[in-house]
């Protein structure tokens, strides 16, 4: 689970 | 960036525009939830956070600032510029049986236990049910205007299209986060009544009702 990929979204 | 998520987050913005348009047009806030509106206030602070710890993209900032903006600027609305014409009679929803139980739970299922990512996840949770104070006020006075119809319909389309980005991202990058996957299902469902009442009587009429 990577965080800065999910942090992308709004 | 799919297609999905780029119209997701722009049914999202058009809702939150439709709401303060259409309070500030009229001068009223009259059948509007401002319960609701303080507990997307709250999901916008406590998930964008990150917005003083990293930059991912211009666009990323751009709306985080506009959607919180947007969010503080409605809530002023409601209980200051046009306090007088707030329904708070009928907005009864008791928000501590959300905000309590979504705060245990943002602390018990996280992806890791630090404050950002704790106060990440509540937002998560909160938001799937930040409006239920809103439709609670609808089902209690029998009727809401076209306009706040038009507003609850983006905002229940913004979270369906980030369903179908979840799935499209599973697929293609092989991503996926079960916490906002499973707040988003539930966030969806609540909005699906809603759904049915808008399509099947939302042409032609001026009032929609949500029975109780």
């Amino acid at each position: 689970d990577d965080p800065s990929q999910k942090k992308d979204e709004l | 960036m799919n297609i999905f998520r780029l119209t997701g987050d722009l049914s999202h913005l058009a809702a939150i525009i439709i709401l303060l348009l259409k309070i500030w047009k009229t001068r009223s806030c009259a059948g509007i939830s401002g319960k609701s509106q303080i507990l997307f206030a709250l999901v916008f602070t406590s998930r964008y956070l990150d917005l003083l710890t990293s930059f991912i993209s211009l666009y990323n900032t751009t709306m985080k600032v506009i959607y919180i903006g947007c969010a503080y600027a409605t809530v002023y609305l409601i209980y200051a510029k046009f306090k007088a014409t707030y329904d708070g009679n009928h907005d009864t929803f008791r928000v501590e049986f959300l905000v309590v139980p979504v705060g245990g739970l943002a602390f018990l299922v996280n992806h890791d236990f630090s404050p950002l990512e704790i106060l990440w996840t509540f937002s998560i949770y909160l938001e799937s049910v930040a409006i239920l104070p809103q439709l609670f006020m609808i089902s209690k006075t029998g009727e809401a205007e076209t306009i706040t119809t038009h507003y609850l319909f983006f905002l229940g389309l913004y979270r369906a299209l980030y369903l179908i980005n979840w799935i499209w991202r599973f697929y293609f990058e092989g991503f996926f986060d079960m916490i906002a996957i499973v707040a988003g299902v539930v966030q969806t469902i609540l909005y699906c009544d809603f759904f049915y009442l808008y399509v099947t009587k939302g042409e032609g009429r001026s009032q929609l009702s949500i029975p109780t």
